[in-house]
């Protein structure tokens, strides 16, 4: 999901 | 991708140079406390899904670092701002912290407590800076490894947006939210960056207009 895409990040 | 890898990079790299140059110098000055104090609320209330999610090892190690380089950082400059007498931090952080919450109350993914501080910690990195950038106009100039740092630490989110945008291209990914605090944090930055590189690079002294 995009959620999960985007907090892969830091 | 390489955008998100050089972003990451040139945040150690702030961390690291902000660091050594306290521990070089034996001091604090032009080093502003508030806005590391920031910076570790934004990590540690960003990064609490470390306790109950996992993404990658790097992801982690990362994290732990981030939370940890901080602390030690204000620890650092506690230690140090004591001897300094005409120390200028006097940005009042309770007018970034109530809007960020507020900020962070609105605009979520979620009505959960772990959603909103994730967005608090966005808004809040997005204008964390501003006691530095405070203090180094009122000083009137700097340190270059001071300014080095601030640059390093600007690139890192200037550095997201490219990753952002390949991230969309790439992997039909991206967040509104993240996007428009990445790119609120890069303006923030803009002018600083501006200065650094008549300044800076083209080897002048330092000084905010």
């Amino acid at each position: 999901s995009i959620l999960s895409a985007i907090k892969d990040e830091l | 991708n390489i955008f998100r890898i050089a972003g990451d990079l040139s945040h150690l790299v702030s961390i690291f140079i902000l660091i050594n140059t306290i521990n070089v110098k034996k001091s604090a000055q032009g080093i502003s406390l508030k806005t590391n104090i920031l910076y570790a609320v934004v990590f540690v209330t960003r990064y609490v899904d470390l306790l109950y999610s996992y993404t990658s090892l790097y992801n982690t190690l990362m994290k732990i670092f981030f939370i940890s380089s901080s602390i030690y950082t204000i620890v650092m400059l506690k230690k140090y701002s004591k001897n300094i007498q005409q120390y200028n931090d006097d940005f009042k952080i309770e007018y970034l912290i109530a809007p960020s919450f507020v900020l962070g109350l609105i605009f979520n993914h979620g009505f959960k407590f772990s959603e909103i501080l994730w967005s608090f910690s966005l808004w809040l990195e997005s204008v964390s800076i501003l006691p530095q950038l405070f203090m180094l106009q009122k000083s009137g100039e700097s340190q270059l490894l001071t300014t080095h740092y601030i640059f390093a630490l600007g690139l890192y989110r200037a550095l997201y947006i490219p990753n952002w945008i390949y991230r969309y291209f790439a992997e039909g990914r991206f967040d509104k939210l993240a996007i428009t605090t990445g790119i609120i944090q890069t303006l923030v930055y803009s002018d600083f960056f501006y200065v650094y590189y008549q300044k800076v690079i083209k080897n002048i002294g330092f000084s905010l207009p």
